[in-house]
C-alpha cells in the first residue's frame, strides 16, 4: 500500500500532469488543417515549444523541485526535455482516438522532412510504451522521475535531485505493485522505458540537424 | 515568435513565468 504522504504525492502529481498540456486549439490544428511542408514544420516547432512550456509548468509542481538551485533546474530540464516529449507523445500514439486520427499524425510527422532513421525508431517507442498499457498516473511519475535524472550534464548538486527522485520512484514502485500483481515485472519494464528514452534523446540533436538540412 | 528560441531561453522564460513574452 501507499503511505499517507506517498497518496499526497501521487495524487498532487497526476493533477499537475493533467492540468498542464499542450492547448487543445493547437492539437486541434494538427488535426484538422491542411498545410504544405513549410508551415508543418513551423507547427510541430511550435508544439515543440509549447510542449517545453506545458513541462516547465509541471516540473514546478514536483515537490522539492523549486528548491533546488536554479541552474541545476535549468540544467534538469535541460537534459529531460527531449525525453520527456517522446514520452507525452507517446501517449498520444497510445490512446484511442477518433478513427483515422492517429494516421493523420502520424501522416503529419512522416512527411515532415525527418529522415525515416529517425522516424522508425520514434514509432517503436511509441508502440512499446503502447504495449505497457500504461495509467495515467505511471506516465506522471514516469516523467517526474525522468525530469530528477541525477546524470544530467552541467548538474552541480547531484545528490539534492536523488533525494527528490527516490520517493517518485518508491511512489511508483509500489503503485505498480498493487496496480499490477501478477505482473511482477511491470516497475522493472517501466524503468527500462527510460533506457530506449535516452537513445531517442542521444539522436534527438542529429535528427534536427537532418531536418533542418532537408 | 517562440520558435525562434532556443530550448534554454524557453526553459528560462517559462520557469520564470513569461510565458506571455
Amino acid at each position: 500500500e501507499l503511505s499517507q504522504e506517498q497518496q499526497a504525492i501521487l495524487s498532487f502529481i497526476v493533477e499537475a500532469y493533467q492540468k498542464h498540456r499542450i492547448p487543445q486549439d493547437m492539437a486541434k490544428k494538427l488535426l484538422q488543417e491542411h498545410f504544405n511542408a513549410d508551415e508543418n514544420f513551423l507547427l510541430l516547432t511550435e508544439m515543440a515549444t509549447s510542449h517545453v512550456q506545458v513541462l516547465v509548468e509541471f516540473t514546478k509542481n514536483i515537490p522539492g523541485f523549486s528548491a533546488l538551485d536554479h541552474e541545476d533546474q535549468i540544467a534538469l530540464l535541460k537534459g529531460s526535455a527531449v525525453e520527456a516529449m517522446f514520452l507525452r507523445s507517446a501517449q498520444v500514439f497510445t490512446r484511442k482516438l477518433p478513427h483515422g486520427h492517429t494516421e493523420v499524425l502520424e501522416d503529419r510527422i512522416r512527411k515532415s522532412g525527418i529522415s525515416e532513421a529517425f522516424i522508425t525508431p520514434m514509432f517503436n517507442f511509441y508502440k512499446s510504451i503502447g504495449e505497457l498499457q500504461m495509467m495515467q498516473e505511471e506516465h506522471a511519475l514516469l516523467t517526474a522521475i525522468t525530469i530528477l535524472s541525477p546524470d544530467r550534464p552541467y548538474l552541480k548538486d547531484q545528490q539534492a535531485v536523488e533525494r527528490l527522485q527516490e520517493p517518485m520512484l518508491e511512489v511508483l514502485r509500489r503503485f505498480c505493485a498493487m496496480q499490477h500483481p501478477l505482473e511482477p515485472q511491470h516497475f522493472a519494464r517501466l524503468l527500462g522505458r527510460l533506457t530506449e528514452l535516452r537513445t531517442l534523446n542521444h539522436h534527438h540533436a542529429e535528427m534536427l540537424t537532418s531536418w533542418r538540412m532537408s | 515568435p517562440a520558435s525562434n528560441l532556443g530550448l534554454e531561453d524557453i526553459i528560462r522564460k517559462a520557469l520564470m513565468g513569461n510565458l506571455e513574452e
